[in-house]
């Protein structure tokens, strides 16, 4: 899965995420990165999300959408909405869930409970930060 | 002068040997996205572009699993899943089990703004792709030898270990 969201000098966010699908699975088996709420979210009161993961995790828990929301609920920073809803909201729940969001003042959030996570970003004039692992 | 930023990601899950064994590839084609989706901000495009021309890049990298890097399923098919959201106008697009588009993510861009859906799919998201002439590839092009090689690694002979297998975007 690949995902990308961004933040423009008119001041609005958006979010995308693209997959092939799991490897080996049923025909016909969708996961999170179409399903709006569960791997792709967007709204510029709040943040842009793009999720990827074990698939069925995202959109049984809405983790797009719940990182959103509860931004807007708690008033806090975009990092705090996804480390709470990865790392304690979600923290029993066995399987790999890893996100990346941006809010409209360019604020970063970028959590996840996998091995790994391939990332990148950039704001503004600062060098490209590109990380696989912790 | 207003900020403008970019992230990207190239899935998350368990490490494997062949993420090992490709992270400079795997890095430079996450820098590359977040160049390229940059680029488009730092000219004034917006955030919808940025993000749209930063996966464009990523489905078309035989690297990642997406568009041309797809993981196949069970039956050693190629079914892609991709959506976008606009926080301005709180729309979003979606497509799923979609094959033959060669950037799903612009298939999906495509129906939010030229329909009045939301999420289209299977054969019905080929339909629109064709009939407004979105880019299409062969079957072959979304064939890669390391995701033949997972494939036949991970194959189970019964579909019930197929259908309790976990489920790694």
């Amino acid at each position: 899965t690949v995902g990308a969201v961004a933040l423009d000098n008119a001041g609005n966010i958006a979010a995308a995420t693209s997959t092939g699908g799991t490897s080996n699975c049923l025909s016909g088996r969708i996961g999170d990165s179409c399903i709006i709420g569960a791997g792709c979210f967007a709204n510029n009161s709040s943040c842009a999300v793009s999720g990827t993961g074990d698939g069925e995790l995202l959109i049984t828990n809405v983790i797009a959408h719940s990182i959103a929301f509860y931004m807007e609920l708690k008033n806090c920073s975009v990092q705090e909405a996804c480390d709470y809803v990865i790392h304690q909201r979600n923290k029993d729940v066995e399987g790999d869930i890893g996100v990346i969001a941006l809010d409209a003042m360019g604020n970063f959030g970028i959590s996840y409970n996998s091995q790994r996570m391939l990332r990148a970003w950039k704001m503004n004039e600062e060098i490209v930060t590109v990380k696989i692992y912790k | 002068m207003k900020n403008i930023a970019i992230a990207v990601h190239g899935g998350a899950g368990q490490d494997s040997e062949f993420i090992r064994m490709n992270q400079i590839a795997y890095k430079a084609g996450l820098v590359k996205a977040v160049n390229t989706g940059y680029e488009t901000l730092k000219q004034g495009g917006s955030a919808l572009d940025a993000v749209e021309n930063a996966v464009r890049l990523m489905e078309d990298n035989p690297i990642f699993n997406s568009a041309r890097g797809s993981a196949l399923n069970a039956k050693g098919e190629v079914e892609m899943d991709a959506s976008i959201m606009d926080g301005s106008k709180h729309s979003a697009g979606a497509v799923s089990i979609v094959r033959n588009v060669k950037n799903p993510v612009t298939l999906a861009r495509f129906i939010m703004e030229n329909t009045s859906h939301v999420f289209i799919s299977g054969y019905g998201a080929l339909e629109i792709a064709k009939e407004n002439n979105l880019e299409l590839e062969v079957d072959s092009y979304f064939i890669t030898e390391h995701r033949v090689d997972e494939l036949i690694k991970e194959r189970m002979d019964d579909t019930d270990d197929i259908k309790r297998k976990r489920k790694n975007g």
